[in-house]
C-alpha cells in the first residue's frame, strides 16, 4: 500500500518515520584531545582516542565510548559540537548524553541554509541572564505568540556522575500550535545542521563565575537528533540520490529534495504543503495530449475560482488554445474523433480557386465560397452556375 | 445532383499568372 494514496487511490498526506538524523553523520568538534597525544588520549591510537565521530556512531566501537575534548585551561571555555543532518528536517527532538558532569551552560542552535546562518533553538543554563542574557523559562511554558529560544535549566548531574541534555522542540513553542495550520511552527522545527556549544562547565559550588577547575574538557557519548526527512507531506520516505545525497521520495507531482515545488507538467495550481484534510497534490496541466509544457498562470487560476491556471505551451497536432482543445486556424476539427486524437484536427484544404480564403470553419470545416462556388472545399459549382475561363470567378451563372 | 469538381485545365490563366503560382 502507498502510503501517499488512500484505498481509493487519491493522494493524501504522508511523512517520512520518525529516525536519528544524526546517526552515522559527521560530527565536527572545535576540540578533540589526542593532538598531542596525552597517557589518557591519544588520536593516533583507536584504544585510547575519543574522536567525534563516538556521538554519532551507535555505539559500535571497540574503544572507548566517548569523544572528549582537549583539556581546557584558560576562558572562554567555549567547546563546539556541530552536525550536518544532510537535508532539511522537521526536528522533534535534540539530546545530547554526557559522560562526565555535565555542561552548567549550553546554548542549541539550528541552521536552514547547511551552515550559512544560525539562530538558537534554546539555552540550557543555571545562570540563563549571565550566560545568555536571557530570563529563565517560566515554569507555566512558553507564553510568546510563536516559538522562541527560551532559556532551561541546565541538565543535571546524575549520581554516577554522567548526565543528558534533552530539547523537545515543543518545549520552546506555545501550546496550541498546529503543523499542518501554522508556517511559524513550520519554520521553527525545519533545520539542516546542529550546532551544541558548551559555554561553561560545571563546577562545584557553581556561582555563575568562570573559574572552573582547570584545566578541564568536556566528554559526552550520544547525540542525538529525532526527526523526520522534510518532504512537506508529500513522500513517505528519503533515499539517496546517485551522489549519495539524501532527497525525498517525492509524490503528488511534486519534486525538489524537500518536495518542495511541483514537477515541470504539473503546475495546474499553484504548489503547496499538504495537510491531514488535504494532499494539495500538484496536478498535471490539460492539453488533451497534444502538449508536453505548460507553465502557471495566476490571473487565469484566480479567474477560475482557483481551480486551474495551467496554459499549455507548443500544442501539437494542429491544435491550438489554452488546454490545446480547439484546432489552430487552417485546420478544423474531425467531428468522429476523440479531442484527444492525434488526427483531431484535419486541413480545411480550401480549394485555390474556387475558395475565398485558406480559413475554414474551426467546427464543419466550412471554406469560404466564392460567388457561385459550393462545397466544403469549395471545389463545385452550386446548382445553376457552371465553370467559367475566370480563376477569379470560376463559376458564373449558366445562361 | 453531382456536380463536377472545377477542372483546373479549364481555367484561362493569361491574366492571372499570379494565382496559377498559387496553384
Amino acid at each position: 500500500a502507498d502510503p501517499c494514496k488512500d484505498d481509493g487511490g487519491a493522494p493524501r498526506s504522508c511523512v517520512p518515520g520518525l529516525v536519528n538524523a544524526a546517526l552515522g553523520r559527521e560530527v565536527l568538534a572545535s576540540s578533540t584531545c589526542g593532538r598531542p597525544a596525552t597517557r589518557a588520549c591519544d588520536a593516533s591510537d583507536p584504544r585510547r582516542a575519543h574522536p567525534a565521530t563516538l556521538l554519532t556512531s551507535a555505539g559500535v566501537t571497540t574503544g572507548p565510548l566517548c569523544w572528549r575534548s582537549d583539556l581546557l585551561s584558560r576562558a572562554p571555555l567555549n567547546v563546539t559540537l556541530t552536525v550536518a543532518l544532510g537535508k532539511a528536517f522537521e526536528l522533534v527532538f535534540v539530546s545530547l548524553r554526557f559522560c562526565s558532569v555535565p555542561p552548567a551552560s549550553v546554548a542549541l542552535l539550528k541552521s536552514q541554509d547547511h551552515g550559512r546562518s544560525w539562530v538558537p533553538l534554546g539555552f540550557f543554563s543555571s545562570h540563563c541572564r549571565q550566560d545568555y542574557g536571557r530570563l529563565p523559562v517560566p515554569t507555566t511554558g512558553p507564553v510568546g505568540p510563536g516559538p522562541e529560544a527560551l532559556c532551561f535549566p541546565a541538565p543535571q548531574a546524575q549520581p554516577d556522575g554522567s548526565g543528558l541534555l534533552a530539547f523537545s522542540v515543543q518545549d520552546g513553542s506555545p501550546p496550541g500550535l498546529d503543523l499542518d495550520s501554522s508556517p511559524v511552527l513550520q519554520d521553527w522545527v525545519t533545520a539542516t545542521d546542529i550546532r551544541m556549544m558548551l559555554t561553561r562547565p560545571s563546577v562545584p559550588g557553581d556561582t555563575g563565575a568562570s573559574a572552573a577547575t582547570l584545566p578541564y574538557s568536556y566528554s559526552a557519548a550520544e547525540l542525538q537528533v529525532g526527526g523526520r526527512c522534510k518532504c512537506n507531506g508529500h513522500a513517505s520516505q528519503c533515499l539517496p540520490d546517485p551522489q549519495g545525497r539524501l532527497v525525498c521520495d517525492c509524490r503528488h507531482g511534486t519534486e525538489g529534495s524537500d518536495c518542495g515545488r511541483c514537477k515541470p507538467f504539473y503546475c495546474d495550481r499553484p504548489w503547496q504543503r499538504a495537510t491531514a484534510q488535504e494532499a494539495h497534490a500538484c496536478l498535471a496541466c490539460s492539453c488533451n495530449g497534444h502538449a508536453r509544457r505548460c507553465r502557471f498562470n495566476m490571473e487565469l487560476y484566480r479567474l477560475s475560482g482557483r481551480r486551474s491556471g495551467g496554459v499549455c505551451l507548443n500544442c501539437r497536432h494542429n491544435t491550438a488554445g489554452r488546454h490545446c482543445h480547439y484546432c489552430r486556424e487552417g485546420f478544423y476539427r474531425d467531428p468522429g474523433r476523440a479531442l484527444s486524437d492525434r488526427r483531431a484536427c484535419r486541413a480545411c484544404d480550401c480549394h485555390p480557386v474556387g475558395a475565398a480564403g485558406k480559413t475554414c470553419n474551426q467546427t464543419t470545416g466550412q471554406c469560404p465560397c466564392k460567388d457561385g462556388v459550393t462545397g466544403l472545399t469549395c471545389n463545385r459549382c452550386a446548382p445553376g452556375f457552371q465553370q467559367s475561363r475566370s480563376p477569379v470567378a470560376p463559376c458564373v451563372k449558366t445562361p | 445532383e453531382v456536380m463536377p469538381t472545377l477542372d483546373m485545365t479549364l481555367f484561362d490563366w493569361t491574366d492571372y499568372e499570379d494565382l496559377k503560382l498559387e496553384v
